[in-house]
């Protein structure tokens, strides 16, 4: 008898905890991220990206890495 | 290039900040890049409006999204003041652009240059070093459920949708990474920070680098 907003946190956070087992099993030492439960763990991963992630992709010029010249042989 | 560099260390970054609800993460990047520069140029470490670039940055959407690059261009172009955060606080939503006259005090910027530097991640470094910290777009689906440690999978280049400011590297340990400075709050990751590994252009990371001068 929950409300449809709890359920729905409900079904995020079991969302979660399955991705949670998928994103861990590939830390192969100690210094890898690890993933689990925060504050975000309620949300699903649509309406994170929707209230959360705000930016548009942009293009840039390469930069341009200082040219090396070959040093002519000298005596 | 020294093995760890972290502007935190000089005192010139300020605090993470949280951006709630709102998708303004292009605004806080800019806004904060903006503070740490004025307090690398001597000036006091001020908090400066980031509400002020969402309401008035036409080239954006507010809390609905937005590029830092535009931001950029927009307060470049206009010259506009960024008002203390205290004048001009931050709601988490859209509002009316407020206007100050010209005799407000204010920081204006004097210029900014972006630049794709993938493949060449210990340039990005120098830049960092010369310049000071770096806005910068990740994608970031995968650091909803991020908890610390360094990211090394699971996400993209190419993909941005998040828009951060790195503030260092660490290079003494086997994986070197950089210190990403996020805006959801510090109880989020570490301290409200990410680490993101340097090299390979993890998370696209290394897609589109912006430097401010102010």
């Amino acid at each position: 008898t929950w409300p449809w907003s709890h359920r729905r946190e409900a079904a995020a956070l079991r969302e979660s905890l399955n991705r949670h087992r998928y994103l861990n099993s590939f830390s192969h030492d100690n210094s890898s991220a690890s993933y689990g439960l925060n504050q975000f763990s309620y949300l699903s991963p649509e309406e994170f990206k929707a209230l959360y992630l705000g930016s548009k992709p942009a293009w840039s010029p390469r930069y341009p890495a200082a040219e090396q010249k070959p040093i002519p042989n000298v005596s | 290039l020294p093995l760890r560099f972290d502007w935190r260390d000089k005192h010139v970054v300020n605090q993470v900040r949280n951006q709630k609800m709102c998708g303004g993460c292009w605004a806080f990047s800019v806004v904060t890049a903006i503070e740490s520069a004025c307090a690398i140029q001597g000036k006091p470490l001020d908090y400066l409006s980031v509400q002020q670039v969402i309401d008035c940055s036409f080239n954006n959407y507010g809390c609905s999204g937005g590029s830092p690059l535009s931001a950029l261009s927009w307060l470049n172009k206009t010259q506009v003041k960024l008002m203390e955060d205290s004048e001009y606080p931050f709601k988490a939503e859209n509002g009316l652009c407020r206007y100050f006259p010209q005799s407000q005090s204010g920081v204006s910027i004097k210029d900014f240059s972006a630049y794709d530097f993938s493949g060449q991640e210990d340039e990005m470094a120098k830049a960092l070093l010369n310049f000071g910290p770096l806005v910068v777009i990740v994608d970031a689906v995968s650091w909803q459920d991020y908890l610390g440690g360094i990211i090394q999978h699971h996400c993209s280049s190419g993909e941005a949708n998040h828009a951060v400011l790195i503030t260092g590297f660490d290079k003494t340990g086997n994986t070197p990474y950089w210190m990403v400075h996020n805006s959801w709050g510090n109880s989020w990751g570490i301290d409200g920070y990410a680490h993101v590994k340097m090299g390979g252009n993890v998370c696209g990371i290394a897609d589109s680098v912006s430097v401010v001068f102010v």
